[in-house]
């Protein structure tokens, strides 16, 4: 069962896009996915169409309540379930404030999608809020991988830089074997010497990672980038990924093109 | 002294973008600028160059400290001050939790910036970060004009609203004069049916307010709008405003516009 969370702190970078439309790009590849809305915002959960449920059975029932993950179960598509979040999810932060190993129990809750059959999913992707609060920390100490989708602009490394030592905090107390897959530029505007400058210098960034122990030493700069395009923008808007809502886009292309390379980097370790 | 207040809890909407090159525009409309960073990221802090100096005094200095505004002040062009931040002001919203009027220290501290002479500034503009804790506070219950720069996506009406209830609320209990000037779109990308849609939506959210006793019941959609320009992207690389760093761009000519356009309304009231 392979686990990704999206992450990054900064507000607005694509993360819910990514989370989304990762997540059923790679359903389309035949992999079972869950995808876990991680924000109160519940972005994701909108995205897809679930919102406004009355009486939602949400991520929440499962942090607070104990309630196990399958129960909450909303299936959106062939290989893609949802695991939606609503605003309610903003309370977990406090009432967890003060519960033991409160950065676990998202962790021992993922136990609940394995059965003696085998795992329900193949994969599962968190998409987390732009804050590093107790809900992004559960996501961090849950999961094995972490993708960091970023918009090539300046201080785009200056945030980046936070949330790597965060990471490492997370990777040296309660989550060993996490580590960072890899950066997603995001919103790419190919032509532009901001993005190629910005480009550069992740990749030295990453490069002096290399051969450490660090949980980024491995993490790549995906080859697959996500140009800026409207169609992306107004998926959500429909209630659909960008492989529903304009199959023939230059959105879909590229994460038809990210969900290929994850599937990839994930079966060849 | 007008006062003018740059909100949206939204991360990566274009608030610092505004809050710096409106103050620009306005400073070389002969106007004289102070520039109030209440983000601890420091964003506009560093979009004008300021970042980065040892034993920088900041906010931090009078929030918490009591130092008067004078002090703090950075010149940064003829017209145009900045009193900066850096990240020690996130210790001001856990510092403050327990002080009493909280909300209004920067209220008072404002006072500060007039003399017997007059006024030191015809503008304050407050840059806040994308968060509703107690630093936005402060510029809420301090300010008497509120711009919101709002990308025009899909939920982007939905953030807004949360926005106006806080405004609301604030406007009630702490701050009576309070009132939204206008909402401006930014990163505009001009002939998308998206952008249409939600200006559409926009214009009758705020048709419905008219008459009323809200705070947004006079607010407009600002006929400036700021279209996406990678050079507005670029400027704060250099340290510079958009006047400063590319004066021909597109982005200077809306920034130009919308700088005319707030100062006509507030001189005309
Ligand atoms: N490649 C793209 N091209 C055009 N628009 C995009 C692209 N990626 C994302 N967007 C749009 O930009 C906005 C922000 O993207 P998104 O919501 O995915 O970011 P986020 O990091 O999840 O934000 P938050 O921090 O609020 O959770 C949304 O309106 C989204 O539809
Ligand atoms: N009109 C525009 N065209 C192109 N890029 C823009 C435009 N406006 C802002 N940007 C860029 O988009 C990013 C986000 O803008 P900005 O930092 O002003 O938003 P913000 O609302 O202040 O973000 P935060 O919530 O982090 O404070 C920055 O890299 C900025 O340079
Ligand atoms: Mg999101
Ligand atoms: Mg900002």
């Amino acid at each position: 069962m392979q686990r990704i969370a999206v992450l990054n702190q900064k507000g607005g970078v694509g993360k819910t896009t990514t989370s989304v439309n990762l997540a059923d790009g790679l359903s389309r590849l035949g992999q079972k996915i869950c995808l876990i809305d991680l924000d109160p915002q519940a972005h994701t959960t909108t995205h897809l169409g679930v919102a406004n449920q009355v009486n939602l059975p949400t991520l929440y029932h499962s942090l607070v309540n104990g309630h196990p993950l399958p129960s909450l179960l909303q299936k959106r598509a062939e290989n893609l379930y949802l695991i939606p979040s609503d605003i309610h999810l903003a309370a977990a932060e406090v009432e967890l404030a003060g519960v033991v190993a409160r950065e676990l129990i998202l962790r021992d809750q993922l136990e609940t999608l394995r059965t003696p059959q085998g795992d329900l999913f193949d994969f599962i992707i968190m998409d987390c809020g732009p804050s590093l609060g107790i809900l992004t920390l559960n996501a961090l100490a849950s999961t094995r991988d972490v993708i960091i989708p970023l918009q090539p602009h300046f201080l785009a490394l200056h945030g980046m830089g936070k949330l790597l030592e965060t990471t490492g905090i997370v990777a040296k107390k309660l989550n060993p074997s996490l580590r960072v897959l890899g950066i997603l530029l995001s919103m790419f505007e190919a032509n532009t010497k901001l993005a190629q400058e910005v480009t550069g210098e992740l990749e030295s960034y990453l490069a002096k990672a290399k051969g450490t122990r660090l949980p980024w030493a491995d993490a790549k700069l995906f080859q697959s980038k996500i140009r800026r395009n409207i169609k992306l923008a107004e998926a959500p808007g429909f209630g659909q990924s960008i492989f529903d809502y304009e199959p023939k886009s230059n959105g879909a292309e590229d994460f038809d093109l990210l969900a290929r390379e994850v599937l990839g980097i994930t079966q060849s370790r």
